[in-house]
């Protein structure tokens, strides 16, 4: 952390970076930090009654649901990427390549601000639910490895800055598949990556926050991956219903 | 451009955080 800055990287680079990105995080965050501390306050939950009622919906139906929130959340991810300096520098096949593979991981470190850690309820479609209430989607452990990341996450107390630096540096991920100038990539997330380290060692957060964060990735990808594994099993099973996805979550998931 | 229309869509679209 306290490696002197590389010249090519002067601080009033990074501190621009920052800014761009921390702005670009708090435009297109569907709640802000205060919104949900508030929400987590109030901590409205759903009941043991709606909870049964929810469990008893059929597995199309959550899915469904879950497809929609997701493919709402996707877009704001999107701007986000846009707003980030650089991005939009990329080749269009790149923008594509880095928000499929990455919209998920981002939403998922955003997500850790909706999870109540003291009920182990997570903040869905305007109450908190526990991992129980999404049982009909035949995906326990995929949702129980969500609320445990989301755990570990919000136990870490990121700073908006330190979100915004982090979702970013997951997003312009260079070991992508496919990317055209990979290169490119690895400079933009080098800059986003120090500009963290800098923010940290700034803020006086304890040397192994950075390790802390870093050690979620692999978390990260396996939900990622367990999530299209468990998309794919779904549409063979659910041909139909999963046709009549929102096109955006087909299109990002799809292939 | 055809397999992910909607994200060159997005990507192309300018939306104020206001729309968002």
């Amino acid at each position: 952390l306290l490696e002197p800055l590389p010249d090519d990287c002067p601080l009033m680079d990074i501190e621009r970076i920052t800014q761009s990105v921390v702005k670009s995080h708090l435009e297109t965050s569907q709640y802000s930090s205060d919104d949900l501390k508030r929400l987590t306050y109030n901590g409205m939950q759903y009941s043991p009654e709606e909870t049964r009622n929810f469990q008893c919906e059929s597995a199309e139906s959550v899915w469904q649901q879950c497809a929609h929130h997701i493919t709402n959340s996707i877009q704001y991810v999107v701007e986000f990427a846009k707003r980030i300096t650089g991005f939009m520098d990329l080749c269009q096949n790149d923008q594509i390549i880095l928000l499929k593979a990455g919209c998920l991981e981002v939403l998922l470190i955003r997500m850790c601000r909706a999870f109540n850690a003291t009920t182990n309820t997570m903040f869905f479609d305007g109450k908190f639910a526990s991992a129980q209430l999404f049982k009909a989607l035949g995906c326990d452990d995929l949702v129980s490895a969500v609320f445990d990341l989301a755990k570990g996450l919000s136990r870490l107390q990121l700073t908006d800055e330190e979100m915004a630096l982090f979702s970013a540096a997951c997003l312009l991920s260079p070991d992508r598949p496919w990317l055209t100038d990979s290169q490119k990539v690895q400079k933009l997330q080098a800059k986003v990556y120090l500009a963290l380290q800098h923010s940290l060692h700034m803020s006086g957060a304890a040397d192994e926050k950075l390790d802390q964060m870093v050690s979620k990735l692999p978390m990260m990808k396996s939900i990622c991956n367990l999530h299209i594994d468990k998309l794919e099993f779904f549409r063979l099973v659910h041909p139909e219903t999963a046709y009549s996805f929102p096109p955006l979550y087909r299109e990002v998931f799809g292939s | 451009k055809e397999k992910h229309k909607i994200l060159h869509r997005l990507l192309q679209n300018s939306t104020s955080p206001v729309e968002l």
